[in-house]
C-alpha cells in the first residue's frame, strides 16, 4: 500500500482544510523554522493513533488550531489519512462489500470528544491498529522517526534495543 | 520463539553491517547479543568508522552518530519491507558529503516504498523526485507543490 | 541576597526579551517566577513567536528552541560579561535565514569577547574573523588555519 | 582576559601536539564529520576541569588517544591552556614574582595518574577553579554549549532553570 493523501483541518497550525497528495518515489518537505513540517509529521502520527505526549502536546485539545495571536481557535482539529488498496490488501475489512481503491482512516478531536473514523464511520481504535498491522505500518516502530529523535534508536539501553528486534519478529 | 528471534537479529545484522558500511565506506559494525545463546540479553551495537577504534557509542561523533543509527533504522526497514519511512530532518547533523550520501541511499528505498523527508539540506531536496514547501503566514500554514 | 537575586533575574530578563525580539524580528518572550515574590519558587520560560501563542515551550519548532535558547544564553552573557563563549554546532537545526541572524549577532559579541563556533554552515563562517579546518587521516586529528 | 593558545598532545584524536592559537571576534571551527572538532572542544573543557562524563567517556584513561585501529595509543594525554594577563587581571596568583604576559593552566592524564598544572607546576584542582573564577569563566555554566546541549537550558524544570540565575548572581 502507500499514502495516497492526507487531509487535515483545524490540527495544530493547519487553520483552514489542507490536502496533500502522495506518490511513490522520494518526496522532501521544505520550509521555513516555524512553518509548519513537523506539525504536519504530528498530524499523520495523530491520524494513527499517537498520544498528546509524543505530539508535542500536554493534552490533545493543545492539538486543536488555538488561533495565535489574532484568530480565533477552531472547535476541532480533524486528520484524514487515505492509503491505497487497488492490490486488495484490506480485502478482509470489508467481507460483504465491493473493494474500494483507496480506504481512509480518521481522527477527530474537540474539547471533551474524541473519536476514530474507518471509511467516514467512527470506529474503535483497536479496528486502526488491525488496518496498520495488515499495510506493515508500525507508528511507535522505526517508519516514523520524529525530529531530533533518529539517534535514541542506538542510545537506547541494551535491553530496550532488544525489545525493537522483539517487535519486529 | 527462541529460533524465530535469532532468525530475525540475524538479518537484521547482516543488513545492518553492509548498510554500515556503505555508508561509511568502509569500517565495521555488527550487532550481537550480550550473552549469545540467551535470547533475554541486551542488544550491543558495535560501530567503528574507518581506521577508528571508539571504547563506546558516546564517543563517536555527531554525524557518525546519526550515520550508525541510520543503519540501523534501514537494515529494520529492509527486514520487514514495510510501505513507508517518514523522516524529521534526519539529517541536521551532516556535512555535505555525508549528506549526499544518504540522500542516494534514501533515493534508493524510494524505488522500493513511500520515502518522506521533511530537510533543510539542498543535498537531499536535488535528490527528491518531488518536493513540497511549507510557509506560514499570521500564524496558519499552507503547504504548496514545488517544481523541481 | 532576595534582593541581589531579583536584581540578577529583572537584568536578565529585560536581555532576553530584547534579544528575543532581535531574533525573531517581533514577537514576545519573558523570565518570571512561579510566585512572583518567592526567589525559590521555579523560572518560567514564555516564548511567544510573532503571530503565534504556543501553549508550551515544547510546541515551539526545532529552530525556534534554538533561538529562544541562544537568547536565554546570550542574556546571561551579557549580564555576567564573561571573556569568552565557545559554541558546538548551536546553528543545526536553522534554515538560512535564522543561521543568518545568528551568524550576525554572534559577529557582533566578538566586539566584545572571544567567540568560538563549530559549525558546518556557510552563513557562521562567512561572518567569521578567521577560521580554521579540522581534518582526520588515519584516525589522526589536524589543525589548520583557513584563509577566509 | 582571552584564550591565547590552546596545546594538545595525546587527547583524543590528537594524537601529535598541536598548538592552535585563538584572537579576538568570531572564530569559526569546521571540518567533516568525526575530523576531531569537538575533542577539540573536549580538549578545552577537559582542562577547565570537567568530569569524563561530559566529556563522552565513562573513565578518564578513554580520554588517552587509544591508536585507532593501526597506530599504538599514546601514553598520557596532555592539555595546556594560555589566557592572557596583559591586563594584570591574574596578579593576586602573583604574590613576589613580576607579572607574566599570560598563564598557563595544565591537565595530564596517564594510566592510574591525573594532575593540574598552573605555570607548569603540579597544583591542586582548586588553584584552576580559582583562576577560572577569576576569569569569569565557569566550564559548567553557559559560556561552553556542547554539540546538542544548547535547548537543554529551556528544557530543564523551571526549578533547575532557577538555579542557573542562582549562579551568576
Ligand atoms: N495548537 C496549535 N495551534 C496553532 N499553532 C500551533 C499549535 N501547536 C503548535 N503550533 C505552532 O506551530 C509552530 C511549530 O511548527 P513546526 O514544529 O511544524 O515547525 P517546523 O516547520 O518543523 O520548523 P523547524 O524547521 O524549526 O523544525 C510553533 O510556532 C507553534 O506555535
Ligand atoms: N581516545 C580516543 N582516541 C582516538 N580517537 C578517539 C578517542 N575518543 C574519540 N575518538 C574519535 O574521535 C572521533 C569523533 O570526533 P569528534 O566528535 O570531534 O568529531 P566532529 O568533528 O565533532 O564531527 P561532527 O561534525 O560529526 O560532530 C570518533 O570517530 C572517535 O572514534
Ligand atoms: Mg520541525
Ligand atoms: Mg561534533
Amino acid at each position: 500500500t502507500k499514502i495516497n493523501r492526507v487531509e487535515i483541518s483545524g490540527f495544530k497550525s493547519f487553520q483552514r482544510k489542507t490536502v496533500i497528495p502522495f506518490f511513490d518515489g522520494l518526496t522532501a518537505i521544505v520550509g521555513e523554522n516555524g512553518s509548519g513540517k513537523s506539525n504536519l509529521f504530528d498530524a499523520i502520527s495523530f491520524v494513527m493513533g499517537r498520544r498528546s505526549s509524543s505530539l508535542r502536546a500536554e493534552r490533545l485539545e493543545q492539538l486543536i488550531f488555538n488561533g495565535g495571536e489574532h484568530l480565533s481557535p477552531s472547535s476541532m482539529a480533524e486528520v484524514t489519512l487515505y492509503l491505497d488498496n487497488s492490490n486488495g490488501l484490506f480485502t478482509p475489512f470489508f467481507p460483504d462489500d465491493d473493494q474500494p481503491r483507496e480506504i481512509s482512516l480518521g481522527r477527530r478531536i474537540a474539547k471533551g470528544y474524541a473519536s476514530y473514523q474507518f471509511m467516514d464511520k467512527n470506529c474503535p481504535r483497536e479496528m486502526i491498529d488491525r488496518i496498520l498491522e495488515t499495510a506493515k505500518i508500525d507508528p511507535d516502530g522505526h517508519q516514523l522517526i520524529a525530529q531530533g529523535n533518529l539517534t535514541q534508536v542506538i542510545e537506547k539501553n541494551p535491553q530496550r534495543r532488544r525489545e525493537i528486534i522483539d517487535e519486529i519478529c | 520463539k527462541k529460533a524465530q528471534f535469532l532468525a530475525a537479529l540475524n538479518q537484521v545484522a547482516t543488513y545492518f553491517e553492509r548498510i554500515f558500511h556503505q555508508l561509511f565506506q568502509g569500517g565495521r559494525a555488527s550487532l550481537e547479543l550480550e550473552e549469545p545463546e540467551n535470547i533475554n540479553s541486551g542488544l550491543i551495537i558495535r560501530a567503528h568508522p574507518p581506521d577508528k577504534e571508539p571504547h563506546l557509542i558516546d564517543a563517536l561523533s555527531g554525524g557518525e552518530q546519526t550515520l550508525t543509527a541510520a543503519a540501523f533504522v534501514f537494515a529494520l526497514q529492509e527486514y520487514l519491507a514495510g510501505p513507508l519511512l517518514i523522516l524529521d530532518e534526519i539529517d541536521a547533523t551532516l556535512d555535505k558529503t555525508n549528506s549526499n550520501k544518504l540522500a542516494k541511499l534514501l533515493q534508493g528505498y524510494g524505488d522500493h516504498c513511500q520515502v518522506i523527508v521533511v530537510s533543510h539540506n539542498e543535498e537531499m531536496i536535488r535528490h527528491a523526485k518531488r518536493a513540497y514547501g511549507v510557509t506560514m503566514r499570521k500564524g496558519i500554514s499552507k503547504v504548496l507543490s514545488l517544481e523541481l
